[in-house]
């Protein structure tokens, strides 16, 4: 038996939003410890990881490890039936090839429950080695999604560089070019609106625009978003979904031919 | 001129 409580269906629907652009289908693991994601996008250039821990929800219980394959089209359907403050509940049975979602008006006076048919997806489990990266940056996840937006009129590609002065965007095209640099921050009132460089050697790398904008889909989720990149190895975008867990994207870099 | 890798070749398969 599975059984996952949320106190508001808005957190579910803000996760589901993270990841419906990247992924047509995704197996979702769940143990005691809580439910797991990795899954690639089509085109294998970038790979989500998502973590939703079992303390973080509001009743949790695993008693058999299952794994289950959604179609997140037909998920989105679902969770759009249900109101920002309902209470959803994720149910299955051991081996079973449906799972219910549960919703529950906060007067308790509606309740709805949907049933969906679950998949059989190939799953293709990737190592990702532990890694000391050269740069992280932290910084506030709205001012993330803005840069990526803005720069993605420009050209296909964002050169990220970091330096400890800072870190520039850079993106060129057949409009011109365009390049933003943030330094860190000196003082601010609020930890959320801080930009923080920690560096042990500079990077510049490129990376394709239209993934990082897919995964700024997550700022919702987080009010920062931490960047780790080192030469030559896939960028890491983490969304910390408070109290609950977090949201990974990897995106290989792209190099020169 | 830049081409974009494959995420697969930077990770094991488990």
């Amino acid at each position: 038996m599975f059984e996952a409580r949320l106190n508001a269906a808005t957190t579910l629907k803000k996760v589901l939003d993270a990841i419906k652009d990247l992924l047509n289908e995704a197996t979702f693991d769940c143990s005691d410890a809580g439910i797991q994601l990795q899954a690639m996008d089509n085109s294998h250039v970038s790979l989500v990881s998502l973590t939703l821990r079992s303390d973080g929800f509001d009743k949790f219980r695993c008693d058999r490890n299952l794994s289950m394959g959604m179609n997140l089209g037909s998920m989105s359907k679902i969770l759009k039936c249900a109101n920002n403050e309902d209470t959803v509940t994720m149910k299955a049975q051991d081996n079973a090839d449906t799972v219910t979602f549960m919703f529950e008006s906060q007067n308790h006076e509606k309740v709805s429950d949907y049933e969906m048919k679950l998949m059989n997806l190939d799953q293709e489990h990737l190592g990702i080695p532990e890694t000391d990266y050269s740069c992280v940056v932290r910084m506030p996840a709205m001012e993330f999604a803005r840069i990526c937006r803005d720069l993605s009129q420009f050209g296909e590609s964002v050169i990220i560089c970091c330096t400890k002065e800072g870190v520039k965007f850079s993106a060129s095209g057949d409009v011109g070019s365009a390049n933003i640099k943030l330094a860190q921050t000196s003082s601010v009132d609020k930890e959320e609106e801080a930009v923080t460089i920690e560096m042990q050697e500079p990077v510049s790398l490129t990376f394709a625009c239209r993934y990082l904008n897919a995964f700024t889909k997550a700022t919702p989720l987080s009010n920062q978003v931490q960047l780790s990149m080192s030469a030559d190895v896939p960028l890491v975008v983490e969304y910390r979904i408070p109290d609950l867990g977090h949201i990974r994207y990897y995106l290989a870099p792209k190099i020169e031919e | 001129a830049t081409k974009q890798g494959s995420i697969m070749s930077f990770f094991t398969k488990k």
